[in-house]
């Protein structure tokens, strides 16, 4: 038998042009997340209540795209969705669409422990929120002032746009244009990759 | 999208993925990180998190192929996780990370770059964003 181990990540696509104190930012809330985990694990908390709670941790600070500072729908809105497995028993929650749960990730862990399904989605989802209480907040909440200039980008370029974090725009479109690269058949450009 | 792995010391795994999915998506879109098998998945044998292009990720159900190699290939996790990312995505782009019942860590992506961080028991801790 090993020891522990944590891994934590903020998404993958980086732009090339990420402004240097956005890549310390994001370097910093990683290293908080694995210290987080790192001092859970040593006070021998199982496995499952450990990515929960840096989940949460990394939904919470509006720097990486999940919870407040999520990606915004063609609406301006925020729809989020996590799951969560244990492996130990392969049991697994999901949760997708919702929009008022300030932890999705936590919702995903109480479909897992105390619904009879593995997910549940859009209204179903946020009617079992409230039955279990979880901590709710208005749309907006999610809602960071960089996802609407982001939002605003994408819809000038009429394509769904990178989402990088990055306040620069032409970096960003000047990646977006000069990148030759396909996903899915189209010009990745059409993409955010989150 | 943001996600986190884990093996505790007693060598059970877990594994949680959350995201707000793509800017100026549709409404009602559902990507991978929900989807278990795709964007997570955890077993007796390890815990997987992907992130990046949610409909490469659901097509390849990358989380449980990296199980399934380990199971049926025998592969160690980090020639697991490299042979999916190299071998399953097509000309899609992803990345995740990926913990074992025997403490290690791991993992891979195929773009520019992926913001991880990973830690163990005997001291090792890396936070990085390029390759």
């Amino acid at each position: 038998m090993g020891g522990w181990a944590i891994a934590v990540h903020g998404g993958a696509g980086v732009d090339p042009n990420l402004p240097l104190e956005r890549q310390e930012e994001a370097k910093a809330l990683l290293t908080r997340c694995l210290n987080l985990g790192i001092s859970a694990l040593r006070s021998s908390l199982p496995a499952i209540d450990v990515v929960e709670l840096v989940v949460r941790e990394l939904e919470t600070d509006p720097l990486f795209n999940s919870g407040r500072g999520s990606a915004l729908t063609e609406k301006g809105t925020v729809e989020m969705e996590a799951s969560i497995m244990d492996g130990h028993g392969r049991r697994c929650g999901a949760v997708s669409g919702i929009t008022k749960v300030k932890n999705p990730v936590s919702l995903a862990r109480l479909v897992m422990d105390r619904s009879p399904h593995s997910y549940l989605a859009f209204s179903g989802a946020e009617e079992f929120a409230k039955q279990q209480g979880v901590e709710m907040a208005e749309n907006d909440y999610f809602i960071t002032e960089d996802n609407v200039g982001m939002l605003k980008l994408a819809k000038e370029a009429k394509a769904i746009l990178f989402d990088y974090r990055i306040p620069l725009a032409e970096s960003t479109c000047g990646a977006a244009a000069e990148s030759p690269i396909q996903m899915n058949g189209l010009p990745i450009s059409v993409y955010a990759p989150e | 999208t943001v996600g986190c792995v884990v093996v505790d010391t007693q060598g059970r795994c877990a594994a949680a993925t959350s995201t707000g999915g793509l800017m100026n998506k549709m409404t009602g879109r559902i990507g991978d990180s929900p989807i278990i098998g795709a964007g997570t998945y955890a077993s007796e044998l390890c815990g997987v998190s992907c992130t990046g292009e949610g409909e490469a990720i659901l097509r390849s159900t990358l989380a449980r192929d990296v199980a399934a190699v380990m199971e049926y290939k025998g592969l160690g996790l980090q020639e697991a996780v490299d042979f999916v990312v190299k071998k399953r995505l097509d000309e899609g782009q992803a990345g995740l990370i990926a913990v074992s019942n025997k403490g290690e860590v791991a993992y891979g992506f195929n773009c520019n770059g992926m913001f991880r961080g990973c830690a163990t028991e005997d001291g090792f801790m890396e936070v990085g964003i390029w390759e």
